[in-house]
């Protein structure tokens, strides 16, 4: 089995994916900076969507943001048509 | 707040809107009202107003949903996202799908129906989401939320009130009202309260106020509390008098110098009709009351002190008319608001009291509270 921390790891990118794509308008073809959390286009989403939700705007997947990311809501999205 | 982009939004202020299926979570009635309460809170701070319809293609298709269904955006079985809504606009446009593998409830022991639905309609009226924590239209479900005080935010107001401005009086109501305007929803077990008609429809009792009336059913204990405009979106609010006339099985609804005839959920054709072609003189501008004697097969018109009877039969005024209605109806000597005939009595409405009249014995039998029908 991979090792837990690797794997919730994945989740977690897979997670941040669908989130920016379906509710941030994350262009998909951002698709091969992805597995680095660190381009500058992720990033700024991930900005983006901390300042819309009201959270610390730190650029970085952190616990509070994650958290917010797992809650149940609307599936319209909060940026773009 | 913000709006969706090009801002879209409805170009009239009468929607419709249309339960297309039901969950199974909860029963019918109660996701009846919890859309109505939702539509009733976007509908108290903007000119909109909402009626329901049965069938065919509404402004506003409401729909409970599981995975994929037809619109290109599936759902996600439990959890995560739990319903969408598209801006105003036809066909899909407007309309809201909610994600029927959430457990939707009356309260927050599961996704609550009433909320998740106020936002989804804020969307069909065109707003999208708001970055304020506090608002409706904040995208995350917020399960904590106090039910009994829900308030809209300022936000969520002033991004409605920028699509369509402030609650407007009704073209045919004064822009100063002479009456005061109710501050809110008539408290039904108030002791002060009085009603602007009343009447039976088909064995229940309709109690009418300003926009709302109660219904009750002598099979059930709990009243129900609707906007006249959610039965019947062309009458008007604030009726004056309302009867039933059983034989015809409608129902008469009178406001200023105009009625309307109502049988069951429809306006009939031909109406509204002045009164005066009911035999009034053109000095009565308004009817109080009115009241269907069925054995007699009249109806008796009360205005100020004095009342008219008129012959359903011949569908003419009886001569002699007016009279005082103190003279035949002793005890009756306070202004009529409302009357009803049930069980053979005639109740008669005065503002928050309510005189049992016994036609037979001539006299007042019992004085009540006017809301001793609303099971307070």
């Amino acid at each position: 089995y991979p090792l837990n921390g690797a794997s919730r790891d994945e989740n977690s990118m897979e997670l941040v994916q669908h989130y920016l794509e379906k509710y941030y308008n994350l262009a998909k073809e951002v698709k091969p900076f992805f597995r680095r959390k660190d381009s500058s286009p992720v990033v700024k989403k991930i900005q983006e969507m901390q300042k819309f939700l009201g959270l610390e705007v730190t650029g970085k997947l952190d616990s509070d943001t994650l958290e917010v990311m797992h809650k149940p809501r609307c599936g319209v999205p909060d940026v773009g048509s | 707040f913000t709006t969706f982009p090009g801002m879209p939004k409805w170009r009239k202020t009468h929607l419709t809107y249309r339960i297309v299926n039901y969950t199974l979570d909860l029963p019918r009635d109660a996701v009846d009202s919890a859309i109505e309460k939702a539509l009733k809170v976007w509908e108290e701070v903007t000119p909109l107003t909402f009626s329901k319809i049965y069938e065919g293609e509404a402004d506003i298709m409401i729909a409970f949903a599981v995975g994929y269904h037809g619109d290109f955006n599936a759902f996600d079985g439990p959890g995560k996202v739990l319903a969408h809504a598209y801006p105003p606009g036809l066909g899909l446009y407007g309309d809201a799908h909610f994600d029927d593998d959430e457990q939707w409830t009356k309260d927050t022991a599961g996704t609550n129906l009433f909320l998740v639905a106020a936002h989804e309609l804020g969307h069909s009226l065109g707003l999208s989401h708001s970055a304020n924590t506090e608002a409706l239209m904040y995208p995350v479900y917020n399960p904590f939320t106090d039910l009994a005080r829900f308030r809209l935010s300022q936000d969520d107001v002033n991004g409605i009130q920028s699509l369509y401005g402030p609650p407007s009086a009704s073209p045919d109501e004064p822009v100063v009202p002479t009456e005061s305007v109710p501050p809110e929803t008539p408290a039904m077990c108030d002791p002060t309260l009085s009603f602007d008609a009343v009447s039976t429809l088909r064995g229940e009792f309709l109690f009418f106020k300003d926009r709302h009336f109660w219904r009750k059913s002598l099979r059930i204990l709990e009243p129900e509390f609707h906007l006249i405009s959610s039965f019947w979106p062309s009458l008007p609010s604030g009726v004056d008098a309302a009867y039933e006339d059983t034989s015809k099985d409608i129902v008469f609804i009178f406001k200023r110098n105009q009625f309307w005839a109502i049988r069951g959920n429809e306006v009939q054709a031909g109406y509204p009709r002045g009164i005066q072609t009911l035999g009034f003189p053109s000095t009565v501008k308004k009817i109080d009351a009115a009241v269907f004697d069925k054995q007699k097969k009249k109806t008796y018109f009360f205005v100020e002190d004095k009342y008219w009877r008129f012959d359903e039969k011949k569908q003419s005024m009886d001569p002699g008319f007016p009279r005082q209605i103190v003279e035949d109806f002793p005890g009756v000597d306070s202004k009529v608001d409302a009357v009803f005939e049930a069980f053979g009595f005639f109740y008669f409405f005065s503002g928050s009291s309510q005189l049992e009249y016994d036609p037979n014995a001539r006299k007042v039998t019992h004085i009540l509270k006017s809301n001793s029908w609303l099971n307070c």
